[in-house]
């Protein structure tokens, strides 16, 4: 991990994703990064086999943001035992688009001389977050009050103990935006927005009072069933 | 901050929520 220290996106540490036993001694392990705009699958294939492996390859089953690979999986040489290649496969989200459950999850299936395995993972929403996603002023404004209380979404972040200014550029390095603040009766509130890669824009009021590390986070969006997803994403960006 | 005449507004809306 701490990759993403580079461009101010949160990279969690790799995972094992495949377990070696599952997988006639192929072990995955993994992460999703976004730099640069670009969105990445960080892999690590590591070979506790007996016998050479080769013929790589990946697939992933449709999701719910259309994340497929944009390059094949290229694994130059054979991979002896005990041997582990990391690789950095890049993404794009054009690929078919199904919604799954939860909505992060994603089934993989990779293959090489061996056999074929399958496994699934979540990706962090975060990835998702698209650079363009500071709503205009008047739009955050007339599109808040659009939606309809009933659908606003409220969440407790708790142990945190940065101040506004922090919350408000950790937020922005992993493409959360801050379009307003204000400070009433001694608590600060926090106006953002964040776009995701499939166009659906989500508006935060995040509140803060100053001596309580537990924030309030409420969200509005007409996708609702992001809400929970992008409060997790919150957590992992203000907590790393 | 832009003075784009929407200050008063989130003034408004930030104040509406602290005090419903």
């Amino acid at each position: 991990g701490g990759v993403g220290a580079l461009s101010g996106s949160y990279v969690a540490p790799k995972a094992v994703w495949l377990p070696a036993m599952k997988a006639k001694g192929l072990e995955i392990s993994g992460t999703f990064s976004r730099q640069a705009g670009s969105i990445s699958m960080d892999l690590s294939l590591t070979n506790k086999a007996l016998q050479v492996m080769s013929d790589f390859a990946i697939q992933f089953n449709r999701n719910s943001f259309g994340l497929a690979p944009a390059a094949p999986l290229q694994i130059n040489a054979p991979l002896g035992p005990n041997q582990t290649v990391d690789i950095s496969l890049p993404l794009n989200t054009i690929g078919s688009v199904m919604k799954m459950d939860p909505l992060n999850n994603l089934q993989v299936a990779v293959k090489n001389n061996i056999d074929v395995f399958y496994f699934s993972t979540v990706y962090p929403l975060h990835v998702l977050f698209v650079d363009d996603g500071k709503m205009e002023r008047q739009m955050f404004l007339a599109t808040w009050k659009d939606i309809p209380n009933e659908n606003e979404a409220q969440f407790q972040i708790k142990d945190c103990p940065l101040g506004a200014e922090a919350v408000s550029s950790k937020l922005q390095g992993s493409h959360v935006f801050t379009i307003a603040k204000r400070n009433v009766e001694g608590q600060d509130m926090l106006y953002q927005s964040l776009k995701l890669t499939n166009g659906i824009w989500v508006l935060a009021e995040l509140r803060i009072q100053p001596g309580n590390p537990s924030f309030t986070l409420s969200l509005k969006c007409r996708a609702p069933e992001v809400c929970p997803h992008v409060y997790q994403a919150y957590e992992t960006i203000l907590k790393n | 901050e832009m003075d784009d005449g929407l200050d008063e507004a989130f003034s408004r809306l930030a104040q509406a929520r602290t005090n419903p």
